[in-house]
């Protein structure tokens, strides 16, 4: 299994460390403060406490024998540049960076780093999306065209089933997904509904009321298909 | 069209106030700091310098007019709380905020505000996702279940048409998207190669090497569809 390490554990490195830990990866979480560490180290594979500015300390952990290691530092710009360009030195092949503005993003262009994180930039487009989109839940783009919605069953469709529309060939989209609405019985005995998305979209299911679609294609596409209902 | 505020022009704040402004609504950005505001005003529909804690200031700029309102500060939690708790007394309905720990996040629900957004953990979470997947370029999460992903045409598959391959009924999974490379000539009369996704994906198009295919299904097909290569 890969050996991943994270180095800088605020909010947003911790949340990696864990859910990678929890993918079955081997990580190991890197902080200069013993308090992180600390509140760390059970929910990861291995922890050490170091500066990850210092060489000495940093080929003492052998960290050159990870397959990738993530900066995932954010406001403390300059331990973070500090910390890529020596993993840079000891050969690191595999660096990814987060970067909280552009200035720090084309310094690491310019460090030849392939991958770079802005996430409250990312985070920013992707908000204005979902914000953006009438009746539609989710709303993520895939390429600078396409995108993925989730979005509420227009009024034209209901009661009819996928097999009929044709909704590929007629509105060029792609319904990839039907979430619904599933009865489940809790543990005090009464009914709660729990949304539940089908492995794959049945093509001969009435489509109901309040049911969500799951559709890919092209932003031109999804919207045409959505202003048809209003 | 839609009026927005996006209280707290952080980089988050900011982001979300381009970008809508981009999409067309109109949104006024509002922040206590004077060159933050200078900054986005040409950017923006409105701009004003005001505490967004106090509520004779906020009244005054008519905040209650809008349809829906952001609360985008990050490190400042207490702001972001008073802000959010003057909004709901001036009776603003759709109101977003940003949550930076736990511990906000509950108290958030507990006064009811139904979108909450943790900027550093989805990032975190999305970002472990597209890291651990190998020779997959995207990953992002759909369902509990269901994910989209990005791959490098396997081997088996070179030279093959979508068409012949009936990837639904053998794998359960669905190609919504084939890229490739596309040879452009740029101003210095070079030729260079750029990735373009076809609008729909093209049945009869036989596969070549390095094209990527944008495939939608559960975690369990697709991961299945993947081993098949390795
Ligand atoms: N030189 C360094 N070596 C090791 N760890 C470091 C170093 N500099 C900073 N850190 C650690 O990085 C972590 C995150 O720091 P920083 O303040 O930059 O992030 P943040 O902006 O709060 O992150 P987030 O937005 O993800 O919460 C801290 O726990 C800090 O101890
Ligand atoms: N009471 C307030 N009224 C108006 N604006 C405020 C208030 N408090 C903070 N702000 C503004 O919110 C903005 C963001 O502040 P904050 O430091 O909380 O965010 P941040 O953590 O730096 O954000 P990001 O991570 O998005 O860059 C600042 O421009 C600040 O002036």
């Amino acid at each position: 299994m890969e050996n991943i390490a994270v180095i800088g554990l605020g909010q947003f490195g911790t949340q990696i460390a864990i859910s990678l830990t929890q993918k079955g990866f081997e990580v190991t979480a890197i902080d200069q403060n013993k308090d992180v560490i600390m509140n760390i180290k059970d929910m990861v594979s291995d922890s050490v406490i170091v500066d990850s500015t210092d060489e000495k300390d940093m080929r003492a952990i052998n960290i050159h024998s990870v397959d990738k290691v993530i900066v995932a530092m954010g406001s403390n710009v300059q331990a973070s540049l500090l910390t890529t360009a020596l993993l840079q030195r000891m050969g690191i092949k595999k660096i990814y960076v987060r970067a909280i503005n552009p200035l720090q993003e084309s310094i690491l262009k310019s460090m030849s780093i392939d991958y770079i994180i802005n996430i409250e930039k990312e985070m920013g487009i992707q908000f204005s999306n979902s914000i953006s989109t009438k009746n539609i839940n989710k709303y993520i783009e895939i390429s600078d065209r396409h995108s993925i919605i989730d979005t509420v069953v227009p009024e034209f469709l209901i009661g009819k089933a996928l097999k009929e529309l044709h909704l590929r060939s007629h509105y060029g989209i792609n319904v990839v997904g039907i979430k619904t609405r599933v009865p489940e019985v809790d543990d005090t005995g009464e009914i709660r509904y729990s949304i539940k998305m089908m492995d794959i979209p049945d093509p001969n299911y009435p489509l109901r009321k309040n049911d969500l679609l799951v559709m890919f294609g092209t932003d031109e596409k999804l919207n045409s298909f959505l202003a048809k209902d209003s």
